[in-house]
């Protein structure tokens, strides 16, 4: 565990609470992509079964069950108990045409070919192109609350982080992991122009508005 | 190696 994991991780934890809260707070998922959230909930559910086969750590282990949980609850949020206030009529990204070529690669690009592994690579990679409906949905409302250009950048900096992690565990503990560098670097490069609307606009107190 | 018994991050 070094600096850049930990942040990560924490940085993860905070964009997933902020969405929850959001929710909450304001009694309505507008602005929420519904269906990148059925793909986090795809992710950690694919990712985390060796919940049940195999112990790391405490750490490890609380915040996977925190993750799967707050996935399922966010859900629950959108679809049933703010069903509403769920913006469907922009969240229209077919998130089959993710599913599909991610779960093809997984079949062909793993570590090995185990059900568990197959899983975990499959999650890695849809993982990295999840957010897509999100930014979808705001590229075509053209705009996004000031609390989910937070939660966005807070998810965004995560894989951005755990790539500083990687190339630490590189030159201190010669660990690396090909499948998850190449999926962080396509997940974090699809966040760059959110980052810059974000650093240009909400830092500076504006709102998060697409350029016309 | 990084298959799955040796996955500790997430």
């Amino acid at each position: 565990m070094n600096i850049f994991r930990l942040t990560g991780d924490l940085s993860h934890l905070l964009a997933i609470l902020i969405l929850l809260w959001k929710i909450w707070k304001t009694r309505s998922c507008s602005g929420i992509s519904g269906r990148s959230q059925i793909l986090f909930a795809t992710v950690y559910t694919a990712r985390y079964l060796d919940l049940f086969t195999n112990f790391v750590s405490v750490y490890n282990s609380v915040m996977k069950i925190i993750f799967i949980a707050a996935a399922f609850a966010t859900l629950y949020l959108i679809y049933v108990k703010f069903k509403a206030t769920y913006d469907r009529n922009h969240d229209t990204f077919r998130i089959e045409f993710l599913l599909a070529p991610c779960a093809l690669l997984a079949l062909i690009l793993n570590h090995e070919f185990t059900i568990l592994e197959v899983l975990w690579t499959f999650s890695i990679y849809l993982e990295s192109v999840a957010i897509l409906p999100q930014l979808f949905l705001v590229s075509k409302t053209g705009e996004a609350e000031t609390i989910t250009s937070h939660y966005l950048f807070a998810l965004g900096s995560y894989r951005a982080l755990y790539l500083l992690n990687w190339i630490y565990r590189y030159y201190f503990e010669g660990f690396f992991d090909l499948i998850a560098i190449v999926a962080g670097i396509v997940q974090t490069v699809l966040y760059c122009d959110f980052f810059y609307l974000y650093i240009t606009r909400v830092i500076k107190g504006r709102a998060l508005k697409l350029p016309a | 190696q990084t298959l799955i018994e040796n996955k500790d991050e997430l």
